[in-house]
């Protein structure tokens, strides 16, 4: 379902230019979990958003699903991203000006699911990561933890066929952050999504398909188990 | 070095209110290093922003280095935070604007430490968390990890006596996340600075004198190793 190759990313900022990927390739088979660990700065974010398409390499190619994301126009490559992706920033990126129950109904909205068909899937879905009592709250009023868990139920919404996560359990306690594995393990092998985990966090390996490993810009393969 | 007594924390919005803090009581001997672990939405960040005084609670008192901080005016509070805390948010709350040498500067030029010593001293911490590299980078260019790590040098910054970090190895790797650990420990046990830390990481426990769990803003404590 994922295929990228020759995956290069230069940043250039002032005089300073910065390898951060250096000729990547990387498959991902459909129904898989593959994961995608690696130390502090070796690459894993960037990785991950050019997967995703939010960015583009300096070279290579990125086929999601059969299509080359980057051969497709803007507006294409937004409304491919929009019907088929689902993405869990390091950073949550919630709208701090809506609740957190609407931050998902936005999502579905985008999708085409409205009103209450809308409301009813949002609560389905904040229930899942253990939130329904916090729907009406907004991002500046929640934990840490609470504001990832919102993050995930969005990324969930209409049941995107690639869900790709950076970091999803980092803000999480033992609790929590198994509900979370367990809930991403589910989607790929009851319902075939294919999941892509970056990831610090060890206790994920267990349900981890495949493992592949980040350093400075270089991705080795783990195994595949 | 810090003690807690009948801490209430009350968040009222709206019509909502919620009790965040239910009657706490902490005791935390200089030198020592305290864990607060617990589920996320337990508390455990409000118990910390109150604990460093950057939040007033609905009760009860905090004591720090034999000063009841919240009998203090505005202004000595703020002073005395700036003199004996250094604070790691679970955020970073790094100041977008500036690099990350000038992030950690800015601490010590509010601490009368200027010009070439406090360029030497930032160097000298960012350092420590392996980030000379990323000296002239802005937060914005920096991965997650990274910002972290500048938000530890930044907190460690002209020698604060109190030390309180909220989740400091969240984003980080094994091996990042050990050096972290192990800068805390020293601080605390081969220079005498008293260090609390909320955590979900079970390493950490390997170096603590003490943890206390949270649960629902009630706090057990572990026993004391
Ligand atoms: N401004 C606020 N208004 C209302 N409720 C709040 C506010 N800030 C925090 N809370 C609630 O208080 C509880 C404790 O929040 P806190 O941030 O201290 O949790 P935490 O233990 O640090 O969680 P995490 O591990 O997820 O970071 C949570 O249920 C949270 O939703
Ligand atoms: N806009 C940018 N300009 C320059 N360098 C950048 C920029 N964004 C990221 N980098 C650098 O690229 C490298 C990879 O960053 P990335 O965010 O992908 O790392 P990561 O593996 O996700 O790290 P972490 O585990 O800390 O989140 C880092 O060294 C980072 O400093
Ligand atoms: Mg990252
Ligand atoms: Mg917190």
């Amino acid at each position: 379902a994922i295929v990228a190759r020759g995956i290069e990313m230069i940043y250039q900022s002032g005089a300073e230019r910065f390898r951060a990927l250096k000729n990547i390739d990387l498959d991902v088979k459909r129904g898989d979990i593959q994961l995608l660990m690696g130390p502090s700065g070796s690459g894993k974010t960037t990785l991950l958003s050019i997967l995703a398409g939010i960015l583009t390499p300096t070279a290579g190619s990125v086929s999601l699903l059969g299509e080359e994301i980057f051969k497709l126009s803007g507006s294409k490559l937004a409304h491919f991203r929009l019907q088929n992706i689902g993405f869990i920033f390091q950073g949550f990126n919630l709208f701090p000006a809506l609740t957190a129950i609407e931050n998902v109904e936005v999502a579905l909205n985008l999708k085409g699911i409205r009103k209450g068909a809308a409301r009813q899937q949002a609560l389905g879905l904040l229930d899942q990561v253990g939130l329904s009592q916090q729907a009406k709250r907004h991002p500046q009023d929640l934990s840490g933890g609470q504001k990832q868990r919102v993050a995930i139920a969005r990324a969930l919404a209409g049941n995107p066929r690639l869900i790709m996560a950076d970091e999803p359990t980092a803000a999480l306690d033992s609790h929590n952050g198994h509900a979370v594995i367990e809930l991403l393990r589910n989607l790929a092998k009851e319902k075939g999504r294919t999941v892509l985990i970056v990831t610090h966090d060890p206790r994920i390996i267990d349900v981890a398909d495949s493992v592949a490993y980040l350093e400075d810009g270089v991705l080795k393969a783990g195994a595949h188990r």
